[in-house]
């Protein structure tokens, strides 16, 4: 059986498992540092308890996202994949019998920073979020076509530091749109806090 | 044989081939839209043809990075992997061919966006530069050892934007040095020029 074909065997049980709970399952992707771990300290806290929240972490090495997770008082496991570039769906299901979900739970899953292989391997999520930064460039989408191709939510972060580079908004959108005409666009910054409020209500299911 | 064996053969015929024409061949690498490509703009520039520069230029899709280094008067070939994550030696052989550097070449490959990847794979190259930006965060050589670990260069991009960001430039340095003892740091603007004569220097042998 084919490498991939098995992943989405397992990818798919995992969904179901997660549907059983009632869970809603996401899966967090985008390049090293556009702030992942920074949106999902911000969310948490801004959910305040609204719906149970647990996190997995993925990275090559270190505890440091998952520390900062757990700094929040939010449950969270560490996944190191040493030299593996992306988490799949046997990683994902080990997090999950650790992590035991409750009903009704959050399942925000932080995937190893990487624009490219973590697009192709199904974990079991309900849906994809991809980050951008608008300090990366307005030529992602068209770049990395299958990592944006995948996502149900696109949010451009660090919105902030708009004054001070050169980062077309309305470019970036259609970039985004050529690859994926359906993709829901945001504006965020997970510092400051803009544009918190659509992505929380889009989270717990109200948008 | 397995797969890297086989890689790593390829390489050590690529890196003669080089050493025959005296050409010094550069790996950059770094994560999506750190500067890579703006670095390479300026370094043309300034080079002035100090030393005659080919540029293979690796990406998932679009032709977009070789355009722009074709724009300032250089050869580039552009390989796109399509789904793969990496340059590896083959690609590199056939790009050599395409290329065919005359004698003294400056040859400098920008490698797929991706900190994880691209590390594992001997191109052929003489040296690994590995570029960081100011707004990535400092903890990046910790939980992308592999990457900065196979540095020669570490270059700091995007200084310009640390009054905006919160990033401690000495940490970083210590993070850096932690996986890479001997590593050598440069802190440098590739859009407004900072930094750049130390570049320079290195990539002509002077220092
Ligand atoms: N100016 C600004 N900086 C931000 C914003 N969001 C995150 N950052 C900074 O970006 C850096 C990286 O943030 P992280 O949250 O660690 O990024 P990440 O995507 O989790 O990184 P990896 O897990 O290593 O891939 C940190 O220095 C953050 O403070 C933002 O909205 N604006
Ligand atoms: N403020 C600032 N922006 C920079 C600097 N260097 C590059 N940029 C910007 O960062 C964005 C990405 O630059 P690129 O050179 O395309 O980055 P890259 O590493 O080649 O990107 P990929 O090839 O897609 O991985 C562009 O908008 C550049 O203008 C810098 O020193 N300072
Ligand atoms: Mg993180
Ligand atoms: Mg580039
Ligand atoms: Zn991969
Ligand atoms: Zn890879």
């Amino acid at each position: 059986v084919p490498v991939l074909a098995k992943n989405d065997e397992l990818a798919a049980r995992n969904r179901e498992r997660l549907r059983e709970l009632n869970a809603f399952a996401v899966n967090l992707m985008s390049s090293p540092g556009s702030g992942k771990t920074t949106l999902l300290e911000r969310t948490i806290r801004a959910l305040d308890g609204a719906r149970p929240v647990c996190v997995v972490e993925g990275d090559q090495e270190t505890p440091l996202d998952a520390q900062r997770i757990r700094a929040t008082g939010c449950r969270a496991v560490q996944i190191n994949t040493g030299a593996g570039c992306h988490l799949d769906a046997v990683m994902f299901a080990d997090a999950l019998d650790r992590l035991r979900p409750p009903a009704d739970a959050l399942v925000l899953t932080e995937n190893v920073g990487n624009l490219v292989c973590p697009a192709l391997f199904d974990l079991g999520e309900q849906a994809r979020v991809v980050i951008a930064s608008v300090t990366e460039g307005v030529d992602k989408p068209l770049k990395y076509p299958h990592m944006f191709q995948s996502a149900d939510v696109l949010i451009l972060n660090k919105i902030d530091l708009l004054p001070y580079v050169d980062f077309d908004v309305e470019q970036f959108a259609e970039h985004a749109r050529r690859v994926n005409p359906r993709v829901r666009i945001m504006h965020l910054s997970a510092t400051r806090g803009d544009g918190l409020g659509a992505w929380t209500d889009w989270l717990l299911g109200r948008t």
